[in-house]
C-alpha cells in the first residue's frame, strides 16, 4: 500500500509504499491513552508482478478500548462487535450506527466513516476491481484527517505524523526522469534522497483519483518513519502498537 | 367442450371408483413472486355413472389465505364468481333459493386451513370444472417461508400436477419440498432452482398415486409443503416497486439478540387438568432450557388465586432455570380462573425491575399468557380486564397470548395482546400442543431490534400500511407497502431507525421505480400485480385487527366500510363480503361466505367434519343420495333442473 502523509504546518506531502507479506497485519494509528487503535491486515494480488507481489489493505480494524467495541472492515463485510453484542453489514447497504460517542456511516458499496466522540474520525473506502481481473482485488483505503485530537501518545505508522516532524527539502535537482525531480529531505535526524512523483487520493474521485504531489520516500518509508516498516508489524487486529 | 383433448383421451383411461364419478384432472398451480402467492386449483370430473348425482369440489385453503375468484362449468354453462358486499351477495342468493335456483358452498374451519366445499347435482355424463383462486402472504418464520397445499382428490387421478413457481427478485437462498406426503413419494417431487427462480413440481402417474399395486384408492391425502428462503444482502431490506405499488421487507440478519425480561403466566385452572397442562409442562422444560444469560424471567400460575415462582424477576441461570422446571412440574391444575389479577401482578413485577434498575434499559420486556378459558374468578368482564391491563402495561412492556383449545376467547386474548404490543396464537389442544408452544415461543426468542420506524418520503407515497413496529424478532420479517405516487422520483427511498442491543441505526433502502417492471415482463409464471394485491392484502388485514380494537360502534362501521371498499376492489373473500357465483344468464347462483371463528367449540384438533356446531344446516341432502334422472334430460339439461331446491349454507357475524 501507498501512504500520503500531509504536514499541514509545511504545506507538503510526504508519501511511501510499504512492502510486505500478504496476511501482515500493520498498525497505523495506536493511542493508548485514548484507548484506540487501528490495524490494516494486507492481501496480495492474484498474480506476481515482475517477482514481486503487490500487497493492498485487504481488512481495516479499527479498536476503542473503552467501549469495547471493534469495527472490522474488510471488502466483503463490516462487522461491528460491542463485548458480546456483534452486528454485521455488507457493503451493498447505506446507514449510520451510534453507540455512546461512537458514530459509524456506511455509504453502499463506497465509504465508511467512524467517529468517536466526534474527537477522532476515520475514512475507509472501498475500491472494488473487475471480478475477474487477472491480477487486482478489492482492497480498501484508509483517510483520516490532520485535525483528529490524538493524546501525545499517538503512534503507527499513521499516528506518529499527527505530530508533525520537522521536514527540509533542499538540493532540488533534475531526475533520471524529466518529470520527477529528486532533493534531499532533512527529518528526524536523516538527510533522505527523495523524489519528486504523486499518488493517488480516491476521496473525491472513486475511479480515477486525484494526483497528490508529494516527495517520495524510498526503502518503505525508511528514515521517515520512526523505525523499520516491520517494528509496525502487529499480531492482531486490534493489538495496540507494543513501542519498543 | 370443457375439456382439453388430452383430457379426453385420458377418459379412456378407466379408474374404477365405484360411485361413477371420474376425476380427470387435477391441477393445481401456485405462483409466488416476492411472498405472495397467488394459487390457481383447477379440478375436472366427469359423471359416468347412469344416473344423476352430486359432484362436491372439496378443498382446504389456508386461514390466511383470501378467496379471489371460483368458477365452475358444469357442461359448458359458467359459473363466474364475483365478490360481493356481504349483505349484496346474500339477498341476490335469497333471491335465487326463493327461486329454487341456488346452491351452497360451505366454508368450515380447521386448525390453520379452512374448508371451501362445493357440492352440485349433476345429470349423468355431465362434464364439470371447478376452479378457485386464492392468495396469501408467505409469512417468515424462524427464518423460512413455508407454502402449504392441501391435497385430497378423494380419488386416482390420471392428470395430477402440483407446480409451485417462486419468483424472488433478490435471489433464492434455498427451496426445500421436503416430502410431507410420506414415504409412498418419496423422490417424486421434482426441485429446480435457479438464482431468482424455483419451481417445484409434483406429477404422480396413476400407478404411483395407488396406495398399492392393486389399488383403486389414492395415496395422496396431505400437506403438500415447500419451504424457501431469499437472500438477504442488505440490513435496510428489500425495497421492490412494481405497477405503481412498493413492497418493502425488512428482515435484518446478522444482528445480536436484545436480552429479555419474561414472564410466563401460565393458566393452572382445573380445564388444563390433562393433555392441556402435561402438554405446557412440557413445552415449558424446553423454553425454560432456551432462555439466555442475559435473561430475566419469573413464572405466575393462576387459577382463582395468583401465585409467583419468584416474586421478582431472576436472571436465567441454570439454578434458577432447573428451580423453575421444578416448580412447574409440581403443578396440579385445579380451580376458578382469575386473568385479571395474574396480568397485573406480571406488570407489577415487571415495572419493579426496571424502577429498581434491575434489568437492561435496552432490554425487551414480556409477558406470556397461556390460558385455555374465560375468566371465571375476580373481574371477569372482558373489557375491564382489556382496560386494566392497558392502564398498566408500559410502553416497553408486550403481551403474548397463547390461547389452548376452543374454550377460551381467542378474540379477547389477540385484542389484548394486539393493544399492548404483542400478538397472540391459538394453540390446538392434541399431542402436537407441546411443540406448537414451543414454535411460538422460539418466534420470538430472539427480539433483535426495538422500536423500528421505516420511513419514505412524504411526496413520493401514499396509503402505506403500518409502518412502525415495536419488535422485530429474528427469523421474521416486517412488512410495509403503500402506493407510489404516479409522477413522483425515479428512484424510492427508505429510511430505518431502529434500536438494537448496543446502538442506534439507521439503515436506508432504495428501489428503481421501473426496474422490476421491466424483470417481471421477461418472466413466465409470475404475478406482475403482487405488489399491488400484496398492499391490498395487507391493507385488508390491518383493518381488521383495527376493526377488533375498535371502541365504539361508529369507528367498526367506518372500518368496516374501507374493508369492505379494498375486498370489492381487490376481490378479496373477507369477513364482510361473499363471493357470488352466478351463471353467466344470472338465474343460478352460489354464494360462498366466510366461515365462523372455531369459538367455544368443544372438539379441539379434530377434523373438520368432525366438528360441531359450526353448519347451521345439516349436510346437503342430496349428498349422499343420488337420484335417477330422465336419460334425456341428463344430457343437455340446464344445471337449473339438477340444482337442488333445497340449500345449505354457513351463517356467521
Amino acid at each position: 500500500p501507498h501512504f500520503i502523509i500531509h504536514l499541514p504546518k509545511c504545506k507538503q506531502d510526504i508519501c511511501f509504499n510499504i512492502d510486505s507479506e500478504p496476511g501482515k497485519i500493520l498498525n497505523l494509528v495506536s493511542d493508548p491513552n485514548l484507548g484506540v487503535v487501528v490495524n490494516g491486515q494486507l492481501i496480495g494480488a492474484k498474480k506476481l508482478e515482475e517477482t514481486k507481489t503487490s500487497t493492498f489493505f485487504g481488512t481495516i480494524a479499527i479498536y476503542y478500548k473503552k467501549q469495547d467495541m471493534k469495527v472490522e472492515i474488510s471488502t466483503e463485510r463490516i462487522s461491528v462487535t460491542n463485548g458480546k453484542h456483534a452486528h454485521l453489514f455488507t457493503w451493498e447497504e447505506t446507514g449510520n450506527m451510534t453507540q455512546n460517542g461512537v458514530r459509524i456511516s456506511i455509504k453502499k458499496d463506497t465509504y465508511i466513516t467512524v467517529s468517536v466522540n466526534e474527537e477522532i474520525s476515520f475514512m475507509v473506502l472501498l475500491h472494488r476491481v473487475w471480478k475477474k481481473h487477472p491480477v487486482n482485488v478489492d482492497f480498501l483505503g484508509f483517510y483520516t484527517p490532520h485535525t483528529n485530537m490524538f493524546s501525545p501518545e499517538v503512534h503507527g505508522l499513521l499516528g506518529q505524523f499527527f505530530s508533525e516532524p520537522e521536514v527540509k527539502v533542499f538540493n532540488v535537482h533534475p531526475g533520471s526522469d524529466p518529470k520527477k525531480p529528486e532533493a534531499t529531505m532533512e527529518v528526524k535526524g536523516h538527510k533522505l534522497a527523495v523524489t519528486r512523483g504523486w499518488q493517488k487520493d480516491y476521496r473525491a474521485d472513486k475511479v480515477y483519483g486525484t494526483n497528490v504531489y508529494c516527495w517520495f520516500i524510498h526503502n518503505s518509508g525508511k528514515g521517515f518513519i520512526d523505525g523499520h516498516y516491520k517494528d509496525y508489524i502487529v499480531p492482531h487486529l486490534d493489538s495496540f502498537l507494543q513501542r519498543p | 367442450s370443457i375439456f382439453t383433448a388430452d383430457e379426453v383421451e385420458n377418459e379412456e383411461v378407466e379408474v374404477e371408483t365405484g360411485d361413477g364419478i371420474h376425476i380427470y384432472s387435477y391441477k393445481v398451480e401456485a405462483r409466488i413472486t416476492s411472498r405472495f402467492a397467488h394459487t390457481t386449483i383447477c379440478s375436472r370430473v366427469v359423471n359416468t355413472a347412469q344416473h344423476a348425482q352430486s359432484v362436491v369440489f372439496n378443498m382446504q385453503i389456508p386461514k390466511s389465505a383470501f378467496i379471489t375468484n371460483f368458477t365452475m362449468n358444469v357442461n359448458g354453462i359458467t359459473f363466474i364468481g364475483s365478490v360481493k358486499e356481504k349483505t349484496v351477495a346474500r339477498s341476490l342468493y335469497a333471491k335465487a333459493r326463493a327461486r329454487g335456483k341456488a346452491a351452497g358452498i360451505v366454508r368450515t374451519n380447521s386448525n390453520d386451513m379452512e374448508m371451501f366445499r362445493t357440492e352440485v347435482h349433476v345429470p349423468e355424463g355431465s362434464k364439470i370444472q371447478f376452479e378457485i383462486h386464492y392468495e396469501e402472504m408467505m409469512q417468515r418464520k424462524l427464518g423460512v417461508y413455508e407454502y402449504n397445499l392441501n391435497l385430497q382428490p378423494g380419488k386416482l387421478v390420471p392428470q395430477f400436477q402440483v407446480d409451485v413457481y417462486i419468483y424472488e427478485p433478490k435471489g433464492i437462498a434455498f427451496v426445500r419440498a421436503p416430502n410431507s406426503l410420506g414415504e409412498h413419494f418419496e423422490g417424486l417431487v421434482k426441485v429446480t432452482t435457479s438464482n431468482q427462480k424455483a419451481h417445484v413440481c409434483f406429477k404422480p402417474t396413476l400407478h404411483e398415486q395407488r396406495k398399492c399395486h392393486n389399488c383403486s384408492s389414492t395415496a395422496v391425502d396431505g400437506v403438500f409443503t415447500v419451504q424457501y428462503e431469499v437472500i438477504r444482502e442488505d440490513n435496510g431490506g428489500d425495497l421492490q416497486v412494481s405497477n405503481g405499488y412498493f413492497v418493502h421487507f425488512f428482515a435484518p440478519i446478522n444482528l445480536s439478540p436484545l436480552p429479555k425480561n419474561i414472564i410466563f403466566v401460565i393458566d393452572i385452572s382445573g380445564s388444563m387438568w390433562g393433555l392441556k397442562m402435561k402438554q405446557t409442562v412440557q413445552a415449558m422444560q424446553t423454553i425454560l432450557d432456551d432462555l439466555g444469560h442475559d435473561d430475566f424471567f419469573s413464572i405466575i400460575d393462576f387459577n382463582h388465586n395468583v401465585r409467583c415462582w419468584s416474586d421478582e424477576l431472576v436472571p436465567a441461570t441454570s439454578i434458577q432455570t432447573s428451580e423453575a422446571k421444578k416448580y412447574i412440574q409440581e403443578i396440579q391444575p385445579n380451580g376458578g380462573t382469575n386473568i385479571n389479577e395474574a396480568l397485573l401482578r406480571a406488570t407489577h413485577m415487571l415495572s419493579n425491575a426496571m424502577n429498581y434498575g434491575v434489568t437492561d434499559p435496552r432490554s425487551v420486556s414480556m409477558i406470556i399468557l397461556v390460558s385455555d378459558g374465560d375468566p371465571t374468578v375476580g373481574e371477569i368482564k372482558l373489557s375491564a380486564i382489556q382496560k386494566n391491563v392497558k392502564k398498566r402495561m408500559r410502553d416497553e412492556f408486550s403481551l403474548f397470548s397463547l390461547g389452548i383449545g376452543f374454550d377460551v376467547d381467542y378474540d379477547f386474548l389477540e385484542r389484548i395482546a394486539l393493544e399492548n404490543r404483542g400478538m397472540a396464537q391459538r394453540i390446538y389442544a392434541n399431542q402436537d400442543a407441546s411443540q406448537q408452544l414451543r414454535d411460538f415461543y422460539q418466534q420470538v426468542s430472539s427480539p433483535l431490534l426495538r422500536k423500528i420506524l421505516i420511513e419514505y418520503p412524504d411526496e413520493a407515497v401514499t396509503d402505506v400500511t403500518q409502518n412502525s413496529f415495536d419488535k422485530y424478532f429474528s427469523g421474521s420479517e416486517l412488512v410495509v407497502a403503500g402506493r407510489v405516487e404516479p409522477h413522483g422520483y425515479s428512484v424510492l427511498q427508505s429510511v430505518i431507525t431502529a434500536s438494537s442491543g448496543t446502538m442506534d441505526l439507521s439503515l436506508q433502502a432504495e428501489a428503481d421505480v421501473h426496474e422490476l417492471d421491466e424483470i417481471l415482463a421477461l418472466q413466465r409464471h409470475v404475478n406482475p400485480g403482487f405488489a399491488r394485491q400484496l398492499w391490498a392484502y395487507i391493507t385488508v388485514n390491518q383493518l381488521l385487527a383495527e376493526r377488533s380494537l375498535a371502541s365504539t360502534a361508529a369507528k367498526k362501521r367506518k372500518i368496516t366500510q374501507k374493508i369492505v371498499s379494498m375486498a370489492l376492489e381487490h376481490q378479496f373473500v373477507t369477513p364482510m363480503t361473499a363471493m357470488l357465483v352466478e351463471s353467466e344468464s344470472g338465474d343460478e347462483r352460489l354464494l360462498a361466505d366466510s366461515p365462523k371463528g372455531p369459538k367455544q367449540d368443544c372438539c379441539a384438533g379434530s377434523s373438520v367434519m368432525g366438528r360441531k356446531g359450526l353448519l347451521t344446516n345439516g349436510p346437503p341432502p342430496w349428498a349422499q343420495s343420488p337420484t335417477a334422472q330422465p336419460t334425456a334430460l341428463a344430457v343437455k339439461a340446464p344445471l337449473v333442473e339438477a340444482l337442488p331446491n333445497r340449500i345449505t349454507l354457513v351463517e356467521n357475524d
